[in-house]
């Protein structure tokens, strides 16, 4: 099939381990969650390190929206319509979610999009 | 998506997976590469969840994202997901929710509770594979047994099939991309057939997690969608991940 014509086929790689070079982009850094805290307080240390990346992220993906949707429309769905939804899920998600969104800033709608994505995603 | 559980000479089971993400949500056209994923790298997060300061579990994560699409019960299972197309697909499951119907889980919630609450490789498999879920999607688990390794294919209300390892007929690894393993997948996208290729021809042998991240590193296994690698050692107890790059040439899935 086409996907067999190199170069994008290559043969078994070796010893790409440990991980060097160009295929390697980085190592993933360690968090604790404490199951024992408020779920609204678990992920406060996590967010507040990389609620710049989280904001990119989210920043990238409403972008994507104002292109299919440059009326805005869809973005305000979000914010408005999947916010209150946030309260249907069962718990400890509920409270999870809105402490990403108190720490991170992002609104809740779009936290909740995030992480219900892999469901939207199949649209 | 490429998550696989192999089992060594000696019984030692390993998991591991590529999470590929950010097929056709904008390409970047200066750096040649899908948008989503160069900023979904920077958020992956290795997570040890605790109670009473003792591990219940690991994961994989990206930050904000509270569910689990790569994690681990030190000792007893290791679980991944990869995303499983279907007309019958989650936004008839969205819809249904909204619309007041709550009977099913959302995908990354009920990896996540599996993970918190299961005790055994048995009972995640039983949980992955008999709750009422918003979207299919495939499980792959392993647990901590000779034999144990399974790729479960849900639908959205049924498990479909169960795909389990099979030592006596020579099946020493189980392996999915994002198509039902009994099929052929889609010409255009074939991650299995080099996958696989690589993984008979490492041999069981010499299967180990250093031979597994080389074929997750051969294109197109590697690819552009890829973000992270995962090596999990459920005896261990280790997860290690890695942020991928692919360089060019390299396919966009």
């Amino acid at each position: 099939s086409a996907q067999f014509v190199p170069p994008y086929t290559e043969d078994c790689r070796k010893g790409m381990y440990p991980p060097t070079g160009p295929t390697f982009k980085g190592s993933v850094p360690w968090y604790k969650i404490n199951l024992d805290s408020a779920p609204r307080k678990r992920w406060n240390q996590l967010i507040n390190d990389k609620k710049v990346e989280l904001t990119n992220l989210i920043q990238v993906i409403k972008d994507l929206a104002i292109d299919f949707f440059p009326s805005g429309k869809l973005i305000e769905l979000v914010d408005k319509g999947l916010a209150p939804l946030v309260d249907t899920l069962p718990s400890p998600f509920d409270e999870e979610l809105k402490g990403i969104a108190d720490v991170s800033g992002v609104p809740l709608g779009e936290i909740m999009l995030f992480n219900i994505f892999y469901e939207v995603f199949t649209v | 998506c490429t998550s696989l559980v192999a089992e060594d000479k000696a019984g030692k089971l390993y998991h591991a997976r590529n999470l590929d993400f950010g097929l056709f949500l904008g390409w970047d056209i200066k750096n040649n590469s899908w948008m989503v994923p160069e900023y979904l790298k920077p958020l992956t997060v290795n997570l040890d969840f605790q109670r009473n300061n003792r591990t219940v579990f690991k994961s994989t994560n990206f930050a904000g994202y509270v569910g689990v699409l790569t994690g681990m019960k030190p000792g007893t299972f290791t679980l991944t997901m990869n995303e499983r197309f279907s007309i019958d697909g989650g936004y008839i499951g969205i819809i249904e929710w909204i619309l007041g119907k709550r009977s099913g889980v959302w995908m990354s919630f009920l990896t996540r509770s599996v993970l918190e609450n299961a005790t055994s490789y048995t009972q995640a498999k039983d949980q992955l594979a008999n709750t009422e879920m918003l979207a299919p999607a495939y499980f792959i688990l392993g647990g901590n047994q000779s034999g144990e390794g399974c790729v479960i294919t849900r639908s959205r209300t049924a498990c479909l099939d169960i795909w389990e390892l099979d030592l006596k007929r020579g099946r020493w690894y189980v392996l999915e991309t994002n198509y039902d393993h009994w099929k052929v997948p889609l010409f255009l996208d074939d991650r299995r057939t080099p996958a696989m290729k690589c993984m008979n021809l490492t041999t069981q042998a010499k299967i180990s997690l250093e031979s597994i991240y080389d074929i997750l590193s051969t294109k197109p296994v590697l690819n552009k969608l890829t973000t992270y690698t995962s090596l999990m050692d459920v005896s261990a107890g280790t997860i290690e991940s890695y942020q991928r790059n692919c360089p060019d040439p390299c396919m966009p899935w």
